[in-house]
């Protein structure tokens, strides 16, 4: 099982559909200051159920929609699909080869999740996470900046840490 | 859920302290338990050793230090609990030319049974690309990705 | 005691804005002053909006993005109030190999008001240097200072 | 008035006596990770007078001094002198062309000041700083990984630091 595709559209400043087709080995994402890389981790955190604006850089919920540039207008919807290789059927309760799932936002309204196209409760989403072994891998994400922040935790945070894995 | 504790916490401190001894070349390692007033484990630390020099406590260390210290932490954690994917942005910003390599050879390493997305600027983890997207920005503020070739 | 404060902020004002806009090519920063119930200045805040961008608040700004940023603003709290002497220690690590000609540039010229301390990684910030010096750690992990010549 | 000269002995890992000379303008410092160079910072840091342990990086104030490697054993003094260029007697009350500053700590023992070689007390070594614009100026050191750190502070805190400038 691994994360094939990721699909941006609205999200931040990837204003217009972008497609990321990922290696299953080592996929690297370059380019200058503020031209959105960091967007794109924000996007997959997002897609994964990531409620905590602090670990999505926004101060409100609808930081994460294109909110407009010079020349651009904003948008009111914003999306990240997960499209996963499920080949190996590692999520044990869908039976497709490819598994896709999408979280989706528009202003002024609550998010949705959608799995190959079908809407899908935010707790049903969790549950198919948790079973494929993500979501509660969140340390597998590491921010900006924050690649050392796991030593200057105290010693019971870090044995927290440690039982979240095990 | 005790028993789980201590068994991944043993395998964490095992590929820590050989994480470790491998990107620094030497050195040790490890990972010390804090008991409270019931003999229960309250908290761990980490404790270094770096080649040369003597066991210090972490804020002492430097950036680079600091940086190669966590990613050899993480990369335990990563060896004892696979996640399906990982995602690193930018932890190679304070590692210096020897030590991006050295970085870049443990990702090299582990993607033969893991995948990675690695946001960098470094042209050395660049290299372990086996896809490579640029991300850029035009006047318009909007970003674009461009798959690159890999030379 | 008020009046050496407005005299400082705006002045700080003006410089961060000019800072900013040469270092952005472009887009404008401000400080805007926050009142409180009395009338009275409790605060100040930087308002930024980079080129081809819309306005956003700091939090949105990406890594290279906030370094640049602060850099300007403390470019231009050096200029209203200058100290006889300034230490940076790797500021240019978050930027890319654009902005840290930028800040570069910003340092050479800076410098004929002000003496400098620069730690980098960055071949570019090396460049300006009029002294250099490599600082390296022997196996016997004691810290040698070596006058480098500049080519 | 500028920083002609850094001197460092027994200071973290400055070990044998190191002398900087600095140029009037732009010196840079480059070398490996954990070599020394952020030691240099806070060697002075110190010498201008800092006591707070976060800003030194440092568990105790006897982790200022060289506490020893695999091959070396640790010693007991620790000393960092700034030596300035006075020739526009910029420092009102030392009237020579030269002004050296030098703390030095032995370890369990408080850490002393010298000007030119003489001992002095701290708050009169303050007071020369404050006259010649030093000390006041701590905006002036930007740490490692710290200069974002700015940006981050609230509303109050940014009055303050133009309030500590002004
Ligand atoms: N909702 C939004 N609408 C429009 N622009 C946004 C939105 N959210 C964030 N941005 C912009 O995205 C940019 C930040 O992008 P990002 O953090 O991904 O950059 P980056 O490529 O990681 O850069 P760096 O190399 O500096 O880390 C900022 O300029 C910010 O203003
Ligand atoms: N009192 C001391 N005695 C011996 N070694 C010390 C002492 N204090 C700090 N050190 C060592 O100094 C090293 C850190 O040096 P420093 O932070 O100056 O490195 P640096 O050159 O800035 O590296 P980087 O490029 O990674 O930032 C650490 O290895 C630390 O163990
Ligand atoms: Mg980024
Ligand atoms: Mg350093």
């Amino acid at each position: 099982m691994y994360l094939e595709k990721v699909t941006l559209y609205g999200f931040k400043t990837f204003r217009t559909e972008t497609e990321l087709l990922l290696s299953p080995k080592v996929t690297c994402i370059v380019g200058p200051n503020g031209s959105g890389k960091s967007n794109i981790v924000d996007g997959i955190r997002w897609a994964l159920g990531e409620h905590r604006l602090s670990f999505l850089r926004a101060s409100s919920m609808e930081d994460l929609i294109f909110s407009g540039s010079a020349f651009k207008k904003p948008l009111s919807v914003a999306s990240v699909k997960l499209t996963f290789n499920n080949e190996d059927r590692t999520f044990p309760v869908v039976n497709t080869p490819r598994v896709s799932i999408e979280r989706r936002i528009y202003r002024s309204r609550e998010s949705g999740y959608f799995l190959n196209g079908n809407p899908i409760r935010l707790q049903d989403v969790m549950k198919i996470f948790y079973s494929a072994g993500i979501f509660n891998h969140m340390y597998a994400i590491v921010s900006q900046g924050k690649v050392s922040e796991i030593l200057l935790a105290k010693p019971e945070q870090k044995k927290n840490l440690i039982e979240q894995v095990a | 859920a005790k028993e789980e504790f201590e068994k991944t916490l043993s395998g964490v401190e095992k590929y820590f302290a050989e994480f470790f001894r491998k990107m620094f070349k030497g050195g040790e390692a490890s990972i010390e338990r804090i008991f409270d007033e019931y003999d229960e484990v309250s908290g761990i630390e980490i404790s270094v050793r770096l080649p040369g020099k003597r066991k210090q406590s972490l804020p002492l260390l430097s950036g680079g230090e600091k940086s190669l210290t966590a990613l050899a932490f993480l990369f335990a954690i990563f060896k004892v609990k696979p996640a399906p994917f990982y995602v690193l942005d930018e932890v190679d910003a304070a590692l210096d030319e020897e030590n991006v390599v050295k970085f870049s050879e443990l990702l090299s390493e582990e993607s033969s049974f893991a995948q990675f997305v690695v946001i960098t600027h470094n042209k050395e983890t660049m290299q372990r690309a086996d896809m490579l997207y640029g991300i850029t920005m035009q006047e318009d503020g909007i970003s674009k990705a461009v798959s690159l070739k890999l030379v």
